[in-house]
């Protein structure tokens, strides 16, 4: 209950008419959203860690003991997506993998489709989209939508379709090929065609 | 561009050369086409000088003297659009001027055909004409509607509505104000009802506004700015900046949203609506995390 105090609370006092309808004055609805923003920050870090608990007991018992965590091994939620930031498959560069854990909270299977942004480095050589059954997935790429990202910004989204399991984790890896690794075309993501017609 | 692997029959997407209208063709069924064109205008807000309520944070109150105004003048301008198709996704960008946007995507491997609407609107001039605006998105099909749509406004039965009317009294100032006393909160879904047609049906990410002013036309008000406190208890105008403070001129703030569109046959409209409903309000949570090495073998 502690973890999900902070949250409980600043939902408690958002109940407020005003907030939910947004009749204040500008600071005190930032001041709503400050609070909600801080319970939800509260929240991520238990829900990574949760995640991360299931990411690295998932394998067998026979396994090795895993190497000293690697701090970019954290799964994180990216709750900017749509505004194309990422921070994490925004830093991938050449021969980073990065998985995707797409949870579907409906009792009936159903077709996701998703955008990440990438940055244009990972991008430009070639990316892959695979299912942790080893599938390839297609995928394709096409510049990030406007408005213009910040300088230095990601320019590039990864978009494929999967169709995802009720109530279930599904895993897929996205990884940038490094400048050695060949693999057939058909798996690679497609370069979306800009159109004149 | 164009997605035709949809199942359920083809959405496409294209460019009215006449006037650069950014139209989102629907195949309904072997004898219907229903196409949609995509604009977005504003409202100005009433500045209370008749002295009634102005427009502001309790009260949406378009000055319903004037139409609204186009954001882009009706013109082809091949530099306001980008096309892009892939075997994936098929997605149109259109600009409306210079601080409202749209994309519209389509998906191959999708069930249920529609379309995505994303919107981008903002940071909302005022400066220069010292009037605030409702913005709105607005969806024209040709539907011979009878001033008839639907909305929901809890996620579970969709309301009737009819302009100019009320169920429960004698409607009689139809034309005080002919925008906002059409207006109605939709939670998730507005429909366009009344043509044996076809069914036109809008979702919305996050509650809004929705209207049919006109026969065949849904509009949506996505973003708005004003500059007039509506005496209401607020004390202020709803003018958010993105710096907060009052006494700079920054800039307002920049809303971005989706909205889902799709068009059927009047009798399957229910199926196809509540299952993007069902999607929109429970989205997929997703999660990222970089797994170099040892860490991805040990995921598989």
């Amino acid at each position: 209950w502690d973890l999900f105090r902070p949250l409980a609370e600043a939902v408690a006092v958002a109940q407020h008419h005003d907030a939910v309808s947004g009749t204040a004055k500008q600071h005190v609805t930032n001041d709503y959203a400050v609070r909600i923003q801080r319970g939800v920050d509260g929240v991520e870090g238990h829900f990574s860690r949760t995640l991360n608990a299931a990411l690295l007991t998932r394998g067998s018992p026979s396994a090795p003991a895993p190497p000293s965590p690697d701090p970019d091994a954290v799964a994180t939620r990216c709750p900017l997506l749509n505004v194309s930031a990422c921070p994490v498959t925004e830093s991938m560069t050449p021969g980073d993998v990065v998985a995707v854990l797409a949870y579907n909270p409906l009792a009936w299977e159903r077709m996701e489709h998703v955008r990440i942004p990438m940055n244009a480095a990972a991008a430009r050589r070639a990316v892959v989209v695979d299912a942790s059954s080893g599938e390839f997935v297609p995928s394709a790429t096409l510049p990030a939508p406007p408005p213009a990202p910040l300088a230095g910004r990601t320019t590039t989204q990864l978009v494929f379709s999967v169709a995802l399991p009720p109530l279930s984790v599904s895993t897929f890896f996205v990884r940038s090929l490094s400048e050695n690794e060949v693999l057939p075309e058909t798996a690679l993501a497609e370069a979306a065609e800009e159109t004149g017609a | 561009s164009e997605s035709d692997a949809n199942d359920g029959g083809a959405v496409s997407v294209s460019v009215d050369p006449n006037d650069g209208g950014l139209l989102v063709d629907f195949v309904v069924d072997a004898t219907f086409n229903l196409t949609a064109k995509i604009t977005a205008a504003f409202y100005a807000s009433h500045d209370g000088s008749d002295g009634f309520v102005p427009s502001g944070a309790y009260v949406f109150r378009p000055d319903s003297s004037q139409e609204a105004t186009p954001l882009r003048t009706p013109s082809f301008d091949a530099a306001a659009f980008r096309a892009f198709r892939s075997g994936v996704l098929a997605e149109t960008r259109v600009a409306f001027g210079d601080w409202a946007s749209v994309a519209v995507r389509t998906w191959s491997k999708e069930r249920v055909p529609h379309a995505e609407v994303e919107w981008t609107v903002g940071p909302i001039p005022v400066e220069a004409d010292g009037v605030g605006k409702e913005v709105i998105v607005r969806y024209s099909t040709g539907l011979a509607t009878g001033g008839t749509w639907a909305t929901d406004s809890n996620g579970r039965d969709m309301q009737p509505r009819r302009r100019d009317h009320r169920d429960d009294w004698t409607f009689r100032n139809a034309s005080e104000e002919p925008v906002s006393s059409n207006y109605y909160p939709f939670g998730s879904i507005a429909t366009l009802t009344g043509d044996e047609r076809a069914g036109f049906h809008l979702l919305t990410d996050r509650s809004q506004g929705v209207g049919s002013i006109r026969d065949g036309e849904l509009e949506a008000m996505v973003h708005r700015r004003n500059l007039n406190d509506d005496w209401l208890g607020v004390g202020e105008a709803m003018n958010e900046t993105q710096c907060g403070c009052r006494e700079c001129d920054c800039p307002g703030l920049v809303a971005r949203g989706t909205h889902l569109i799709a068009a059927t046959t009047p009798a399957t409209g229910p199926r196809t609506y509540r299952e993007l409903q069902t999607r929109s309000q429970n989205p997929t949570q997703l999660a990222f995390a970089k797994v170099n090495g040892w860490f991805e073998e040990s995921i598989r």
